[in-house]
């Protein structure tokens, strides 16, 4: 699984 | 974005928005913890410390999301510390806030992704918010009660981290997106809801009010 740093979460 | 996620964002909207009306409307925020709010305003400032660091146009409604959150949250709590101070039930709310400050920000400086200061301090935010309603669901059991517009507020609050949590489900099933911090947060923010959400469904729905035993 790939962990997307961009945190494009609120 | 999924529908989850929108929703869960839907309702954290909601929960603020219950709030600041319930305080307004009836000009009283009896029965809110400041603590909670502060808390709450903390992590905001924290976790979209981005907006303030490169200040880039209002291009999407994540960021308009962003600045709702935080002004809101701000206004929120100069509605409860300044304007009706009167009203804050400061010896209810009485939990020590800095307990929860202090290991939050400890444990991001232990666990986390990356080792600089935007991350810790989006960390310290996601471990904050996991237990920023503590305060609030402590003076609700130390008044032996809660306003239902207050438990609506807290239902709405509740709701928007689990709807994340199917998000995260969602994502992980579909996007192989993983964030392992943020889940683990989110999994003990809900838990805490637990048994507030059982008097709620078992309460407010059927028109009672949340009385607990004293």
């Amino acid at each position: 699984t790939k962990y997307t740093l961009r945190k494009d979460e609120l | 974005m999924n529908i989850f996620r929108l929703f869960g964002d839907l309702s954290h909207l909601a929960a603020i928005a219950i709030l600041l009306l319930k305080i307004w409307k009836t000009r009283s925020c009896a029965g809110v913890s400041g603590k909670t709010q502060l808390l709450f305003a903390v992590c905001f400032i924290t976790r979209y410390i981005d907006l303030f660091l490169h200040f880039v146009s209002l291009y999407n409604t994540e960021k308009v999301m962003k600045l709702i959150y935080i002004s809101a949250s701000v206004f929120t709590c100069y509605l409860i510390f300044f304007k009706f101070k009167a009203t804050y039930d400061g010896n209810h709310d009485s939990m020590r806030a800095e307990f929860l400050i202090v290991p939050a920000a400890g444990l991001a400086c232990l666990i986390n992704t990356k080792f600089d200061a935007i991350e810790i301090l989006w960390t310290f935010s996601i471990y904050l918010e996991a237990v920023a309603i503590l305060p609030q669901l402590f003076l609700i059991s130390k008044t032996g009660e809660a306003e239902t517009i207050t438990s609506h507020y807290l239902f709405a609050q509740g709701s928007y981290r689990a709807l994340y949590i199917l998000n995260w489900i969602y994502r992980y099933h579909y996007e192989s997106h993983v964030d392992t911090i943020a889940i683990v947060a989110g999994v003990v923010q809900t838990i805490l809801y637990c048994d507030f959400f059982y008097l709620y469904i078992t309460k407010v729905v059927k028109g009672q009010k949340i009385v607990l035993p004293a």
